[in-house]
């Protein structure tokens, strides 16, 4: 999960909407909310992870699609390790 | 179990122990019941929490059927510590469990579990290999017989809301409904905790149409939320699921209800993205605490009727 990252995306437009459902079949996308692209409906907020190599790639696509996003994790190996509170491990 | 960390994550072999030390420490309140096997045969184990009278209500409880969501497991050994050491001292928790039995399954998805400490700390289905696809595992979330595979539940093996190949087609599902089943006349309510999002979630999920008690359930929701905002201040949206996140097929909660257990919740603990799966150590004792009050405020509620 090295640089891997997790995006939040707002689609307003049903276009939109359909590019997200889509995205999955050309890349490899782990959707935390909602649980699948299936799930996803306008003005909804998404979350899914992409990998390091692909996370480039995606965020030139949603600017190309006008989609709102934000980058909620910019390296997920880094929260993961910050998850466990290695203070508390004696 | 003075030794053990309630503020920590902690892998599956440490839990399993620890079912067995707690039963074994205060083998008048707590008993461990052997329920199945999961895929890859690791026994599932079930906590009956509560002094030995009957006939009693019960609340069933089941933490982690998604693997990633490490919270939930969390919260169903937090609650376990919180039963075992307030009975006797603490007057509301004694007296809920004088007359009601919990079923705490603090474990469901095992295997997954074990996959996401071990292999990716992101899976979520169970580990099943049983279809013809080289993709692994079963959304053992869309794997109950309530409107299986009908809406937004696929049917491709390689998708994260993998129903299975029939209705309770996976051991795990199987050892909870066939559990649940034997001990209809006596659960009252069903509970069954996820995470993310912070929501108060009450059937339906298949179908937008209410539920017969659908009033009663909202306001249910209501109080319980009001009483997590009630410590921290965190606020959780409530409702059915169909209405509140998007309809689904397959969900426990659905399917509890269905079987006539007429209080059935799902919750979605903290948080609403920051830390998205993974919630750090340091907010499991808070994220826990809010939610004891609102179990707790059902359980009084269960009591009362």
């Amino acid at each position: 999960f090295d640089s891997a990252k997790v995006f939040r995306v707002k689609p307003h437009k049903e276009k939109q909407v359909n590019f997200l459902k889509n995205l999955p079949s050309n890349l490899q996308i782990d959707f935390w909310y909602p649980d699948s692209a299936l799930h996803i409906l306008s003005e909804m907020e998404v979350d899914f992870h992409v990998s390091a190599d692909q996370a480039k790639y995606v965020e030139t696509l949603l600017k190309q699609n006008g989609i709102p996003y934000e980058i909620l994790f910019q390296n997920l190996q880094e929260d993961i390790e910050k998850q466990l509170d290695n203070k508390n491990k004696s | 179990t003075s030794k053990y960390h309630y503020t920590k994550y902690n892998e599956w072999h440490q839990i399993s122990a620890w079912t067995a030390r707690i039963a074994k420490k205060y083998p008048k309140l707590v008993s461990r019941i052997k329920i199945g096997n999961t895929f890859e045969n690791r026994s599932m184990y079930l906590l009956k929490i509560g002094k030995q009278r009957n006939p009693k209500k019960a609340i069933f409880m089941d933490c982690g059927i998604h693997a990633r969501e490490w919270i939930s497991p969390a919260f169903c050994q937090w609650f376990v510590k919180e039963a075992t050491r307030t009975y006797g001292k603490d007057g509301n928790m004694t007296n809920i469990l004088d007359n009601m039995n919990f079923y705490v399954v603090p474990l469901f998805n095992i295997d997954g579990y074990v996959w996401s400490w071990t292999q990716n700390r992101f899976w979520r289905k169970n580990r099943s290999n049983a279809s013809s696809s080289t993709c692994i595992g079963v959304d053992l979330n869309r794997n109950f017989d309530a409107a299986w595979g009908t809406i937004d539940a696929s049917k491709n093996p390689c998708e994260e809301i993998y129903c299975g190949s029939s209705p309770e087609s996976e051991p795990e599902t199987k050892a909870v409904t066939t559990f649940i089943r034997s001990h209809l006349s006596s659960i009252k309510a069903y509970l069954t905790i996820h995470s993310y999002s912070q929501m108060l979630l009450f059937p339906y999920g298949y179908t937008y149409d209410k539920t017969p008690n659908y009033k009663e359930l909202k306001e249910l929701a209501r109080e319980a939320a009001k009483a997590i905002a009630s410590l921290y201040g965190k606020k959780y949206t409530y409702g059915t699921s169909a209405a509140t996140i998007y309809p689904s097929s397959g969900c426990s909660d659905d399917w509890a209800y269905d079987q006539g257990i007429k209080y059935s919740f799902t919750f979605e603990l903290r948080d609403k993205g920051k830390h998205g799966f993974l919630l750090p150590e340091s907010e499991i004792k808070a994220t826990c605490q809010e939610i004891m009050l609102a179990v707790k405020f059902l359980a009084n509620y269960i009591l009362r009727k």
